[in-house]
């Protein structure tokens, strides 16, 4: 049972979520044919888009502006990248993009970035995608990622670490009424998110091997 | 990689200040 906070949280992370997604443009721009430094220059963009959007969408998880501004930052450059990850599986698994997910995951692989970086990251979409996740619990799985208080430079980690526990709190309610017949899922999830921090520290080689290159 | 960091938190602090706001 949920409580009336509780709804109300997941009403306002909701509203928020959806409010920010990838612009419908970055779509119909798939659909164009581009040059090899023309797709460098869109999967970049792309990638600021994600973190301009990620922004947003945390700015308005209630009680994340009332940490203090240096930890809001930190917040979010240590949790971008897996933030990035967590939406980019979303959009595959869920063929958004006006279904032009196949032209992105075509662009992503003739990037030029190394297969050693791109199978595994494309394994993980897979193997999320095989949970099953509602878009409930993709947005609070982003609001847990976010709000991770061992990031580093906070100062204030109990304040963070109470605010992500009211978050887990709701995501273990969900999980546990959308799957009723799967009492591992919330365990799953969470076994994901250690995934997820591995990824994080491959994607910094990754991005330098692909600017090198 | 410090490069791409500040990248980072540049478009971080921007955002947070509204600067992308609707």
């Amino acid at each position: 049972e949920f409580t009336q906070e509780e709804i109300q949280l997941l009403q306002y992370v909701m509203e928020s979520y959806n409010k920010n997604r990838l612009p419908q443009d970055l779509a119909s721009k798939l659909v164009d044919n581009l040059s090899t430094d023309d797709n460098f220059v869109f999967l970049t963009t792309m990638a600021t888009s994600h973190v301009q959007i990620l922004v947003e969408f945390t700015k308005k998880i209630p009680g994340f502006q009332t940490l203090d501004h240096e930890d809001q930052i930190a917040l979010l450059k240590g949790s971008a990248v897996e933030a990035m990850f967590l939406r980019s599986a979303e959009l595959f698994n869920k063929k958004l993009l006006d279904g032009h997910t196949d032209v992105l995951e075509g662009r992503i692989r003739n990037s030029g970035i190394s297969h050693e970086y791109i199978n595994p990251m494309f394994s993980f979409y897979k193997s999320l995608g095989e949970l099953k996740m509602t878009e409930e619990e993709y947005a609070l799985l982003t609001a847990v990622v976010i709000l991770t208080p061992d990031r580093q430079y906070i100062k204030d980690k109990e304040s963070v670490e109470k605010l992500q526990e009211s978050f887990l709190h709701i995501l273990e309610k969900l999980c546990k009424q959308h799957h009723p017949n799967n009492p591992q899922h919330f365990a799953r999830l969470l076994g994901r998110l250690t995934e997820l921090r591995t990824f994080s520290h491959h994607h910094t080689d990754m991005v330098m091997s692909w600017r090198v290159s | 990689s410090s490069g791409s960091n500040i990248g980072l938190e540049a478009i971080i602090r921007k955002a947070l200040m509204g600067k992308y706001d609707e």
